[in-house]
């Protein structure tokens, strides 16, 4: 463990927390993504199946538990308690456009042919395309709630900070994994326009607004 | 360098 890696997980823990707040406080999930939870719930169901088969560490066991927690609760928030908050017309994003081409690299590109490794490496894939409905969503609204903008900022924070963790164990333990590197320079790319835009207008007070 | 064998990181 390192600082940048624990920091990533906090962010990523902060980002889960707003999140569930928000929609916990306003009973609404306007502006969120369904899909993208979704998405997010099946990377984590696909990861974290070695919950019982290997033990890390009880900080490891902990964290998977709270994100397979979290995500199924907030996933049935917004599919089930404030369905009728949720924002169908805009939320429209083919989700299989993701799941097949990540399912299908997984199966090319894999450290080791097995089952667990192959869903180990789909949910690797899934999780660096996992916010494009959300992204989808903000550009198709033109704008976010400040709330739903520290949720996103917050979430690309935690890869972003993955990416300095493995910096830091590739030069002290000359440990690198090419698979999570890849997607995570991927993920965090894709925030790098959010990110823009979080900086230059939402600190310093402005509403999140998309060119339209 | 070694890639992982288990995956440590969450």
């Amino acid at each position: 463990m390192n600082i940048f890696r624990f920091a990533g997980d906090l962010s990523h823990v902060f980002a889960i927390i707003i999140l569930l707040l928000k929609i916990w406080k306003t009973r609404s999930c306007a502006g969120i993504s369904g899909k993208s939870q979704i998405l997010f719930a099946v990377v984590y169901l696909t990861r974290y199946l070695d919950l019982f088969t290997t033990y890390v560490s009880l900080y490891n066991s902990v964290m998977k538990v709270l994100f397979l927690a979290t995500s199924g609760a907030t996933v049935y928030l917004m599919y089930v308690k404030f369905k009728a908050t949720y924002d169908h017309n805009h939320d429209s994003f083919r989700i299989e456009f993701l799941l097949i081409p990540c399912a299908l690299l997984s199966l090319v590109i894999n450290h080791d042919f097995t089952v667990m490794e192959v869903l180990w490496t789909f949910s690797i894939y899934l999780e660096s395309v996992a916010i494009l409905p959300q992204l989808f969503l903000v550009s198709k609204t033109g704008e976010a709630e400040s709330i739903t903008s520290h949720y996103l900022f917050a979430l690309g924070s935690y890869r972003a900070l993955y990416l300095l963790n493995w910096v830091y164990r590739y030069m002290v333990e000359s440990h690198y994994d090419l698979i999570a590197i890849f997607a995570g320079v991927v993920q965090t790319i894709l925030y790098c326009d959010f990110f823009y835009l979080y900086i230059t207008k939402v600190l310093k007070g402005k509403k999140l607004q998309l060119p339209a | 360098a070694t890639a992982t064998a288990q995956h440590d990181e969450l």
